[in-house]
């Protein structure tokens, strides 16, 4: 919508890939922000001791419910499952068995409910990490693409090339080549000798280790 | 050491341009296929919702059949209602000593704001609850809770990412075939077409 004829524009560099790194850190904010801090806890029917012990402390503070766990550690409250009141109404029995049923039927399917919602997280994890890597793999170019805005047709420029005997800085045995990538800061590579300007190799060496370079800046 | 020429710098730069073109679109590769895998991804959570959708179905069915016995059962919980209640005054002191002793053993704070709400509570409580399996039913009821809100939150997380990668693919990226100033144009890779929507999207 922002462009009315994408397709019969020029596109540069710099409008293709600045919004990808803002838009993928975005995305994978969304991700993460959310979902650590979903206060559930898998699996909710086998519980390690401890965070039973949390809960049950929490349950206790909150209103007291907490303790009813406690009731198969006192005898007289264990009577009070086993009472048969059915002489008194037979349909109770029935009923009771009904509320049993339909309560091992509701236990089942909860636990399968939550054996899928800790599916459902995992993949939910899976594509947080996807987007990390996203991120991590391709955020380089988006930052890149800050730094095009000139017209210079290149993506790499050389500015000056050296040696120990036009510049006493550079070491014995290697040439130093100055470059900027698109309108980077310059960086500096130092080549060891023995690869020499004509060989076709140099400059393949020069950008590789100016874009490494470039990277570890990125990521610090 | 010898001067370097203009020229040659310049065939230097073109070198090094093409070298770090094919880093781009190395890069670029890397961005389809994690895409793939994303979209791989969302096919299986896709499966998944519709299974949980499923299961909380029939859960909540099972959750209705247990209310609806539960309440039943409590219009008819006054036929034993003496001998219930004999046993609940027996049962109450057991289970404060119970819970107060758990408490200052393992939730290791203060105790006596607790004790006498728990006198409260249990003075509040009937032994039809227990009688009930109203612990597990409220159990559960609680889980319920639990659990919606859990997908609701991974959805919204899941859906905010998802609107912001829909833009960045077919807005911004996957639809548009640039033709970029420098010669060794590495979009050619992707398709014109938008990769999550029909044609009938670009139609429009």
């Amino acid at each position: 919508n922002i462009i009315p004829f994408p397709r019969f524009q020029p596109l540069n560099f710099h409008d293709m890939f600045q919004p990808f790194f803002d838009m993928i850190h975005q995305a994978q904010q969304a991700m993460d922000v959310n979902l650590h801090r979903i206060p559930y806890h898998f699996p909710i029917e086998f519980p390690e001791e401890d965070n039973q012990n949390r809960t049950v402390c929490k349950e206790i503070r909150h209103n007291s419910t907490g303790c009813l766990k406690m009731k198969d550690q006192c005898e007289k409250c264990q009577e009070i499952l086993s009472v048969d009141c059915s002489s008194n109404n037979p349909a109770q029995v029935q009923l009771r068995q009904e509320l049993n049923n339909s309560l091992q039927i509701a236990e089942k399917f909860t636990k399968l409910y939550d054996e899928l919602l800790q599916s459902y997280q995992e993949k939910m994890f899976n594509t947080s990490s996807l987007l990390k890597q996203l991120n991590e793999q391709f955020s380089w170019v988006s930052q890149l693409a800050n730094l095009t805005q000139s017209e210079d047709p290149f993506y790499l420029q050389v500015t000056t090339v050296g040696s120990q005997t036009s510049d006493s800085n550079v070491p014995v045995g290697f040439t130093k080549v100055v470059v900027k990538l698109f309108d980077s800061d310059p960086i500096t590579v130092m080549i060891p000798e023995a690869v020499s300007r004509n060989n076709p190799k140099f400059m393949e060496t020069v950008a590789e280790k100016a874009l490494q370079e470039y990277r570890q800046k990125h990521r610090e | 050491d010898q001067a370097v020429s203009d020229t040659e710098l310049q065939e230097m730069s073109t070198e090094g341009s093409k070298y770090i073109n094919k880093e781009i679109k190395n890069a670029l590769k890397g961005v389809k296929q994690i895409k793939t895998l994303i979209e791989q991804t969302n096919e299986e959570r896709k499966s998944l919702l519709s299974n949980l959708e499923e299961a909380k179905k029939k859960k909540e069915d099972a959750l209705y059949d247990t209310k609806d016995s539960e309440m039943k059962l409590k219009a008819s919980q006054g036929v034993c209602n003496d001998t219930m209640m004999a046993l609940w005054e027996e049962c109450k002191p057991c289970l404060k000593q119970t819970c107060m002793k758990f408490y200052a053993r393992v939730c290791r704070s203060g105790s006596g704001l607790v004790g006498h709400q728990l006198e409260e509570f249990l003075n509040q409580s009937s032994p039809f609850y227990f009688w009930m399996n109203g612990d597990r039913i409220d159990s559960l009821l609680e889980n319920d809770r639990q659990q919606t809100h859990a997908l609701d939150v991974m959805q919204d997380s899941f859906n905010r990412a998802s609107s912001i990668m829909d833009e960045l693919f077919q807005d911004r990226f996957f639809t548009r075939e640039p033709q970029d100033t420098y010669h060794y144009s590495p979009f050619s890779l992707f398709q014109r077409r938008p990769f999550f929507y029909p044609k009938s999207r670009i139609a429009r």
